[in-house]
């Protein structure tokens, strides 16, 4: 059990290194409290953002949280990989820098499996392959108006319209 | 592998049968507040049974049925294309196929199906068939909203457990 | 303190309704769980979003629920003034139209007191009457770029660039 | 009253003193992740002590002197301006003083200070100013990041609580 879990726990240190430099910017680490006994101790996160300080995870602002979790997700996600991925709403403690950088991410990954994502943010939505609007109409329930290929220009519609 | 379609019938705000198709590559959902999206990722999770009600935000399986239609029962499909091993060892060969759920409200407790192809198979079948299709079981490949919050505010022990499932 | 207890209650109740209305634009109602000892149970929110049925705050979707809660802080706020009110991102669960209807609320609200919000989505911020950029340069800290006027176009920065 | 300014000296992200703007109406602060907006709020909190450490995203009120500067102490100031009863009953002058508040810290123990004007009050006297000038001691007026969606996360009992404080 402590081998099986040292070995999983491996792989998504290196994956980690990996998808907060591609996110962050900067170097990400994963570290166990007590190697010795995995179990009697916690995961410790430590990051250094780009142009800063190596930080714990409690010092951070709102999205540098936010693009560390998303790191950790990607490398879990590496690490026990699926067809299909979902995504609600994660960008939305993201600033427009780090919501594009995060839509390129995922537009890399949907190369190989199918990513399905929710969001608000006009900077997400126009870097996808297709769009699905949604709308809510009073007694009938949710109606789906269509689905925009990425290379067309009107949004869903003005309701839908993102932030 | 290849999702192609969700098809959601008089589940949660979904009151007529709606076909939803799930494109490859990249694919975004975007409406107002309360249009429905989130309903959406509830039925992938109730088809592929990853997740208890309270998972769904619903207090009991049968308040997923809509209150927007008139029928004591709701049901999801899957519609999936995947690649099986060709006949007498030829190649392989693409066929597509669905994976249902439905649940009646019945007074004497709800009434819960799976379904492949339309047929009526049990849940531990449904679960071989996810493994073999390379879906987790356990649901890691949904990140509902507000989990990234939720995974920011963990402790140190509470982060190392999400490994613990992985080993 | 039971009396001062359904003083404030009643208060706050009839500011709720009103709230709700502005932001939801429905009927909002806060019940106590034991109206003759507040103290024994908990505080209940039922809304009616536009074209909607009466629904528990648990059953609605997450900008719904935001939307719920933001008229309670407002109810709250005006039973209790204050000279400066701050707001650290409130408006990120919501849609592009909810966003621009809790700009407008806040505006109304700014004539008499002063409200200090941080925010990341441009409806917001192009209704305020001047927006602070702030940026953070390596090793000098955060630099505060410069007080834009409502009047003015151009975005602080790229960087800063709303979502 | 009208608040004028904030001055930060040393505080967090805030190495060289920098005069932050209050205008009057409705201001915004927008800027990149991790810029120090929320900073500027902890700055707030900090000069009007309605906050513990914690409430400020820090250990130990130690740690909220910046570790991009050089000096061992951090200070924050408030302008103000308010209405006064005028000398001998006269009309009301409009006055404009400052709040401030710094630690500085000792081997013994950090060295805390509550200021009127640069001239050193206690903390009751500071609060009898906020008081005065109708802001809450406890803090209602502010809502914090991620506040929003832990007050849609509370059951019925603990959004009671909220109204306690108010009574
Ligand atoms: N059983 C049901 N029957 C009918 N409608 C339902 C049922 N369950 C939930 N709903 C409706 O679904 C709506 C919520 O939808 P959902 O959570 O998918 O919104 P969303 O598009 O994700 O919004 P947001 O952007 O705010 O997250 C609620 O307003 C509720 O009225
Ligand atoms: N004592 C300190 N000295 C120097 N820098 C500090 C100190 N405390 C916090 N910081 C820095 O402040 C930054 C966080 O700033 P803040 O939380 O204000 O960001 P923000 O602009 O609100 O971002 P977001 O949009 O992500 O919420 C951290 O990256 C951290 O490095
Ligand atoms: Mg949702
Ligand atoms: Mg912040």
């Amino acid at each position: 059990k402590r081998a099986a879990f040292l070995e999983a726990f491996e792989a998504v240190r290196d994956a980690f290194a990996e998808t907060y430099a591609e996110l962050g910017r900067g170097e990400g680490r994963l570290i166990l409290e007590d190697p010795k006994d995995p179990f009697a101790g916690g995961l410790l996160i430590k990051v250094r953002p780009r142009g800063k300080k190596l930080s714990r995870m409690e010092s951070m602002s709102g999205g540098e949280k936010a693009l560390t979790a998303l790191s950790l997700i990607f490398a879990l996600q590496e690490v026990n990989p699926a067809p299909l991925f979902i995504f609600d709403e994660v960008d939305k403690d993201l600033d427009g820098v780090n919501t594009m950088i995060l839509a390129e991410a995922i537009r890399r990954r949907a190369e190989e499996r199918q990513y399905l994502v929710i969001s608000h943010h006009r900077v997400l939505l126009e870097r996808s392959d297709q769009t699905l609007g949604v709308t809510m109409r009073k007694g009938h329930g949710t109606q789906v108006t269509g689905v925009k290929m990425a290379a067309a220009e009107e949004p869903a519609s003005e309701e839908a319209a993102a932030v | 592998v290849r999702v192609q379609a969700l098809i959601l019938d008089n589940f949660k705000s979904f009151p007529k049968r709606t076909r939803v198709p799930i494109e490859d590559g990249f694919s975004t959902v975007s409406g107002p507040n309360g249009s429905g999206k989130s309903n959406i990722i509830d039925a992938l999770q109730f088809v592929l049974a990853t997740s208890t009600s309270k998972g769904m935000r619903a207090d009991r399986l049968s308040d997923l049925i809509s209150t927007l239609g008139n029928k004591p029962s709701c049901k999801v499909e899957l519609e999936l294309k995947a690649l099986f091993p060709g006949p007498g060892g030829g190649p392989p060969v693409a066929r597509t196929f669905t994976l249902g759920r439905s649940v009646r409200r019945r007074k004497s407790g709800n009434d819960v199906r799976y379904l492949l192809d339309g047929s009526p198979i049990r849940l531990a079948d449904l679960q071989d068939v996810m493994r073999l299709l390379g879906f987790p079981t356990s649901g890691q490949n949904f990140v509902l909203q507000n989990d990234v919050i939720r995974l920011t505010a963990m402790g140190p022990v509470a982060r190392r457990q999400v490994l613990d499932e992985l080993a």
